[in-house]
């Protein structure tokens, strides 16, 4: 579809409200007042407007997160939508916040506005990246683990829109064993 | 219903309108 003289006077209406949350890591607060709401939105020009007027998530301070998640739901894994489900998580080495987070967040904004991942875009709740100093991470969430043709499809969607190469391996671990683990370690449910 | 589907090439488009 390209943009025609019609398409340049109307806003485009997106499939879903996103909501974009910040948290920003203080140690006084609690882990949820440390989480703020930003703002929402529902059309494609809007989105580039408050993506054009924040912060690029390489230049945040290191233990910030941002997330992007579908209105009503919120970034976290009590949420009733995400507590049965995981994400497809990139860990990406310390050098990378220079060279490719940003790129890496956007092309994440971009899948979930547009909805790339046609009819399973439904199991998508969200994505966050976090800022931290032993390697960054950004992960898409989805709502139902075990929904295995879903969470395939959108992880393979998903490594091939962020030009990762066939050698770069990306895992999907559950909510449930990533919050229960006894260390940082925890296992993957599936890998693409 | 139909879903609203936009790749990436439109997205980038928009933004760049003015």
């Amino acid at each position: 579809r390209k943009l025609s003289f019609v398409d340049r006077l109307e806003k485009h209406p997106l499939e879903n409200r996103w909501a974009l949350w910040f948290f920003k890591n203080d140690r006084n607060r609690t882990w949820r007042d440390n989480l703020h709401l930003v703002t929402e939105f529902d059309t494609v020009e809007d989105f580039w407007a408050i993506y054009s007027h924040i912060q690029m998530a390489s230049k945040l301070t290191s233990g910030c997160d941002y997330a992007l998640f579908k209105d009503g739901i919120e970034p976290m894994w009590e949420d009733s939508r995400n507590k049965h489900g995981g994400r497809w998580l990139v860990s990406l080495a310390k050098q990378q916040r220079q060279s490719n987070l940003d790129r890496l967040w956007l092309e994440t904004l971009l899948c979930l506005i547009g909805e790339a991942f046609e009819e399973y875009s439904e199991e998508v709740c969200g994505a966050v990246v976090n800022l931290r100093t032993k390697g960054d991470k950004i992960a898409i969430w989805t709502s139902e683990a075990e929904n295995q043709p879903a969470v395939t499809f959108i992880g393979r969607v998903y490594k091939e829109r962020l030009g990762l190469s066939p050698k770069v391996v990306i895992g999907y671990q559950a909510h449930a064993d990533t919050a229960t683990k006894s260390n940082s370690f925890t296992k993957n449910k599936f890998v693409i | 219903g139909t879903r609203i589907i936009y790749d990436r090439k439109f997205l980038m488009e928009c933004r760049n309108s003015p």
